[in-house]
């Protein structure tokens, strides 16, 4: 169980076994492309080294330090342990270039050993985190920071659009730097004050289900995570709200729903800043096919993360495939509107 | 201004486990906690 230790978090709650969402970098001088999870839980930037030798390094690009002009050594170690997974590495500095725009001197880490499977699959090289720098394993600031410090953005804000529906002419998903695109959402910003600067931490009110306020009901802390798919919350909780739902767990920990019966079970609604954001079975289940059978997993998760503020709440991809998430380093808010 | 990075969605890990009937011996077998536990004694202190 990841556990508060000295003020700071002893281990990073995600594993990446559910990111679905990536997109490209370029590290170095000339660029070196790499595919990272835009990491809002997180506030490392990482890639494999060529040095790995480790079975996942070897099904991913690596970074070659040595063709880099721009890098710069650093040769502190570091070491991230996430839940399913954990990495050990050097730091380093290098020329970071992010849909077009250039930061100069970003640390990052190399990756030198990633034992275990958890990565070999994985179909991104690394992840690039954007949660604030008292996150940060590594010393150094991490990639937004650095954009505002170098005054790449005009304005102190990016936004994530996630697209569920892969077969509709729109983009499957897009991260945009510096500000929004009113084209993504529709309807009026609901912007939330952050209440913990470490991950995108905000207020809950609570959570209801079929419109009874079952849980979290004198508020509660949450964190907006890109970094993960489903939506998470305290064991007691989401195994009462499984129940709700009709989910029966598997010997493996997944809670599965019969497809049949998606159209009758309730909605599970989270109030936020005084606005409610209901999601219907259609957008908390997950589908997935195993041969010819169609499979429905209960998009809800049990993850305890105790901090002074009480057990935390992650509102993943399930969540924010239906509602656009605005990060405001600016004012220090988060900003959510209907995608 | 604004800086565009169009993110691809693709099939997790899990998913692409599952399909190939793996995930059951993945969260069984590959554990890295259990590597942990096992040569915690070989990483340095802290």
């Amino acid at each position: 169980t990841p556990s508060l230790r000295l003020g700071r978090y002893s281990e990073k709650i995600y594993n990446y076994m559910d990111a679905q969402y990536y997109g490209e970098i370029t590290l170095g001088t000339p660029g070196q492309n790499f595919s990272v999870i835009f990491d809002t839980g997180s506030s490392d930037l990482w890639v494999p080294s060529t040095y790995c030798v480790s079975q996942a390094c070897a099904l991913h690009r690596r970074f070659r330090a040595f063709e880099s002009s721009s890098f710069r050594h650093d040769g502190r170690m570091f070491g991230i342990n996430y839940g399913s997974g954990h990495l050990l590495g050097v730091m380093a500095r290098d020329t970071l270039k992010v849909g077009g725009v250039t930061v100069l001197n970003q640390e990052f880490g190399e990756s030198v050993y990633e034992p275990g499977a958890a990565f070999v699959m994985a179909k991104f090289d690394g992840v690039l985190g954007m949660a604030y720098p008292s996150l940060a394993e590594i010393l150094g600031n991490p990639f937004f920071d650095n954009m505002m410090t170098q005054k790449t953005v005009e304005e102190k804000v990016f936004s994530f659009y996630l697209n569920r529906k892969t077969s509709s002419g729109n983009p499957q998903g897009e991260l945009l730097l510096g500000g929004t695109d009113e084209a993504l959402y529709s309807g009026p910003i609901n912007w939330l004050p952050v209440t913990a600067k470490g991950y995108w931490q905000i207020k809950m009110d609570s959570v209801a289900v079929q419109g009874m306020n079952s849980f979290c009901p004198n508020g509660c802390q949450a964190i907006v995570d890109t970094g993960t798919s489903l939506i998470a919350g305290p064991t007691n909780d989401i195994l009462s709200l499984q129940q709700l739902i009709g989910a029966s767990p598997t010997n493996i920990g997944e809670y599965l729903i019969d497809c049949v019966r998606l159209s009758s079970l309730p909605h599970v609604t989270f109030v936020l800043g005084g606005k409610e954001y209901t999601l219907t079975s259609e957008q908390y289940v997950r589908k997935e096919m195993l041969g010819d059978r169609e499979l429905c997993l209960s998009g809800f998760q049990a993850v305890d993360i105790i901090t002074p503020a009480g057990p935390l709440w992650i509102l993943g991809d399930v969540f924010l495939t239906e509602f656009y998430s605005i990060f405001d380093r600016g004012q220090d808010r988060v900003g959510l509107a209907t995608a | 201004a604004l800086v565009r990075v169009p993110l691809k969605r693709v099939r997790s890990v899990r998913s692409q486990l599952r399909a190939d009937g793996l995930l059951q011996e993945f969260l069984t077998d590959h554990r890295p906690d259990m590597f942990s536990r096992r040569y915690a004694q070989c990483f340095p202190p802290g």
